[in-house]
């Protein structure tokens, strides 16, 4: 989940889309490399006192460490840690392997899962860099705002930059319109821009703004675990099996 | 405006608090450190092609060139420039000085405004240390939600260790809680929390989530030149009228 915007959706859909592909049966790994660690909390899991931590696997070398569960079958993950808000700095010394730490530690080691997702922190620097070129696949959470829309043509240029020189396998699986509004007349400007400027990279899930998917996290439950069968997790479930589908693993 | 969370309202606030505090005969400068450039956007100026922009400032040394006017009266602007985007880096290189860049260069002359305002980026990088070390005051935009109060309590530690080892000068001016939607228990819990744990460094303007306001910025327009007697046109009045009696300069 990538966006220099903030704000955007990148946490809450990096939580409920994991768990999402998780009650499909796929095996998936949550990996939060945002120092405010807001998916660690998201999913109950103890911020900065859970080991290993995303920051010990950016910095293991060839020995990725064993990572961590959730309350949820089949899904796991690397939480947060608070030695991440000086991660970037850290990663900066490293010299010119800096934006190689994560390909190469994930190379290091077979995982058994089948998807692996990554939160990021609302910005371009290192952490990001880092991630872009260990993703296969970016999936660009778009909230259904103005202001969302307009550093969105930068980062899908920055994404064609990257794949086209360091990470030539990264693709855009696409982007994904959170917060909608159906209501609002800025909502449905909002997506007839998007589908007319980038066609069938916008997914066609629209996430819904809802109550509950801004309260579930204070409970540490995904949107599963906390209204199944509300509008949340109905659009959650479709987005989890669009991406699954464009990702071949349905 | 500073909040690493994003999101939160650090343009939207910093844009219409700047009018605000304009229409009560303050001289205003607003500062678009943001390589989004949002706030640029939000007041109608083109962003990437206007002269001389803040990374111009930033790194002018001790000649800060001459800002640009806006269609406001009253207010004035640094605005954002596609080359914000590598400011960290560059920052970086200047060794020791890197966090004092932009002290220094307002230090450098004298300026007719009442108050200077600037726009950060959401992340505590080196473009937002450069803000805390010339700013006098810090005020945090801090959306109604639970994943916002996350990280609120390390960044008011990171503005207190700036305040007693590098800015003796800068005080918290206070948080201001944005779309606030008094008829959900979330925002009443966050509020009721809000206040419990800061006191009076929460100001009691309370900015609702209108969606007016996130209508203005796509018409370049800020909230009193858009919808002047909407609620939140009046809730950034109120706020500007608190932000000047906190600052003395009512
Ligand atoms: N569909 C939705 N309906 C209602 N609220 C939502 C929805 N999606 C996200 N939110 C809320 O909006 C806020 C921003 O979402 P979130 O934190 O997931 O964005 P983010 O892009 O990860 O933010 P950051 O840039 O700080 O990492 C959160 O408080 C979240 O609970
Ligand atoms: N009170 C409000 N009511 C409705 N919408 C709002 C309000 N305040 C902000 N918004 C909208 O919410 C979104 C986030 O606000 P804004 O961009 O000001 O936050 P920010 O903290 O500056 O974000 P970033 O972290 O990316 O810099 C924007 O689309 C904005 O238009
Ligand atoms: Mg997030
Ligand atoms: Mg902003």
């Amino acid at each position: 989940m990538i966006n220099q915007k903030g704000g955007v959706g990148k946490t809450t859909t990096a939580v409920n889309l994991a768990h999402g592909l998780a009650l499909k049966g796929l095996r998936v790994l949550l990996i939060d490399l945002d120092p405010q660690g807001n998916a660690t909390t998201a999913l109950g899991v103890e911020k900065f006192t859970t080991s290993p931590s995303s920051y010990e696997l950016l910095f293991s070398g060839t020995s990725a460490p064993h990572w961590s569960v959730t309350r949820y079958e089949n899904l796991d993950l690397y939480p947060a840690n608070i030695s991440l808000v000086r991660a970037e700095m850290d990663l900066y010394h490293l010299g010119d392997e800096r934006q190689n730490a994560l390909r190469r530690v994930l190379e290091s080691r077979d995982f058994p899962h089948d998807v692996v997702l990554f939160d990021a922190p609302p910005s371009l620097g290192l952490l990001t860099l880092n991630i872009l070129l260990a993703a296969r696949y970016a999936l660009v959470p778009v909230q259904c705002e103005y202001l969302a829309l307009e550093g969105l043509t930068m980062l899908l240029d920055t994404i064609e930059e990257i794949r086209n020189e360091q990470n030539t396998e990264l693709e855009m699986l696409g982007c994904v319109l959170t917060m909608v509004d159906l209501r609002t007349k800025l909502s449905q400007d909002v997506i007839r821009e998007m589908r007319e400027h980038l066609g069938d990279r916008v997914l066609r899930t629209l996430i819904p703004r809802t109550i509950r998917l801004s309260e579930c996290p204070s409970h540490g439950r995904t949107i599963f675990d906390y209204e199944r069968w509300g509008s949340g997790a109905r659009a959650y479930e479709a987005l989890a099996n669009e991406v699954a589908d464009r990702l071949g693993v349905a």
